[in-house]
């Protein structure tokens, strides 16, 4: 209600008096003015032009994202309820690579080391990583015969240390990735939620990380061909870091959590139709309420 | 209906002329003009913002309009509050709105969006879809 009360002084203000945009006035009640609708909805109400241009992000990610958005959602924009993940926020970022990204042996099926940075400022405070995947774009879809399997190194390297916490080493996590190829897949997912679990957790904004497959090296012959194709599509596009996110502030859906709670506690013959002992679509950011206690059997007279 | 009994000579009482049908015929097809939900399709081209919202193409946030009539508990599950408001509002006081049409249920909506650092965002926003009117 505090969001409301500032709202109607808003838009009273700005009845008054030019002043700042009165979008830029309200911040969302969970105090994080990025990851929201509100803003930009506030800067048409004020009338102001549309903010700077937009950087265009990659095709490739922007396909990926337009196929999962028709997975999750129906044409008219409503949320499928037939999904039964918890998350409410997929977040796509690409790279910056920080060299140019070679093409890797393809004898030896070694790929190079990728050296990778990620910038995750838009991840919102209330945003909690469910899971994480690097992706990597085939340039055209490879019929792998039988599951390919590599080990995936991740090191993750310390940022740019900042003035005060001294600079830790880098560490590295090995995490042995079973690379599943469908028929005609286009991508690659590789799982890092392990890793980056505790860095998103730790709100840390700048990932910068080094990838190395290692494949074995004496493959049968019909998975080396088509190894051969994957080296040759793959190897050219640096993969894309996907993150699954549960936004538990107000505004955002939580399908999973009207799903349980709107769910009939099966009435026991003799039970009167009681008050629901739980408040109805009590959002789990407004005020963190115990889960709803299970009512006491009632004893039968 | 029911006439009022006083000193008058006391009349064999005769309900007045209760049009059930017409009763009927409005408690199920209300009129135009109340209180009801409606449809507004709009595309984010036409708020300039079709370069950051990818999808959904058209966004029908539906709205709510129309009278609310006297007797509302029937159709909008109002509180007796309502009534109570119409009274004032037709006995008392002028000055006290009668009350409103509003969305009592909505629908929560995908959105995929461009984020300022090229970076791209699937997310579920609630409450974006009125679904469901009621007189307030």
């Amino acid at each position: 209600c505090r969001a409301s009360s500032e709202e109607s002084q808003l838009t009273a203000s700005a009845k008054l008096e030019p002043g700042p945009e009165p979008w830029s006035l309200l911040q969302p009640v969970d105090g994080d003015p990025r990851s929201d609708l509100l803003p930009p909805l506030f800067k048409v109400l004020s009338g102001s032009r549309s903010g700077p241009p937009r950087l265009q992000p990659d095709s490739r990610a922007l396909h990926y994202m337009k196929k999962l958005y028709k997975t999750y959602a129906t044409k008219e924009g409503i949320p499928k309820s037939s999904r039964s993940h918890l998350c409410n926020t997929v977040r796509l970022f690409t790279p910056y690579p920080l060299k140019k990204y070679a093409s890797g042996d393809q004898e030896t099926g070694i790929f190079p080391p990728a050296d990778l940075l990620f910038n995750l400022d838009r991840v919102a405070a209330v945003e909690r990583l469910l899971k994480s995947v690097l992706l990597y774009t085939l340039n055209n879809s490879v019929s792998f015969p039988s599951a390919g399997k590599c080990v995936c190194s991740l090191v993750l390297t310390e940022p740019r240390a900042s003035g005060k916490t001294p600079p830790r080493g880098p560490y590295s996590v090995t995490s042995s990735s079973q690379l599943e190829l469908r028929k005609n897949s286009r991508w690659i997912e590789v799982d890092v939620t392990s890793l980056l679990q505790p860095l998103v957790a730790a709100s840390q904004r700048s990932i910068h990380m080094s990838v190395n497959f290692t494949c074995p090296t004496d493959p049968p012959k019909h998975v080396a061909e088509a190894r051969e194709g994957l080296f040759g599509s793959l190897l050219r596009v640096p993969p894309s870091l996907l993150l699954y996110l549960n936004d538990t502030s107000a505004q955002a859906h939580h399908g999973w959590y009207s799903f349980r709670y709107s769910k009939r506690s099966p009435r026991r013959p003799g039970q009167r139709q009681g008050v629901a002992a739980c408040p109805a679509r009590q959002g789990p950011a407004q005020g963190r309420r115990a889960p709803c206690p299970r009512p006491r059997p009632r004893l039968r007279r | 209906g029911r006439e009022t009994l006083g000193p008058k000579p006391r009349k064999p009482l005769v309900p007045a002329p209760f049009h059930h049908s017409e009763h009927f015929k409005r408690f199920l097809f209300p009129h135009d003009d109340e209180c009801e939900l409606r449809d507004f399709r709009l595309s984010f081209r036409q708020l300039r913002w079709d370069h950051w919202i990818v999808a959904p193409q058209r966004y029908n946030p539906r709205y709510c309009k129309g009278d609310c009539p006297r007797a509302v508990r029937h159709r909008y599950g109002s509180p007796i509050h309502t009534m109570v408001q119409n009274i004032i509002h037709e006995k008392l006081d002028a000055a006290v709105p009668r009350p409103s049409c509003v969305p009592a249920a909505y629908n929560p909506l995908s959105v995929l969006t461009i984020e300022p650092d090229a970076s791209i965002a699937y997310k579920e926003y609630e409450n974006m879809i009125a679904t469901r009117c009621t007189c307030r």
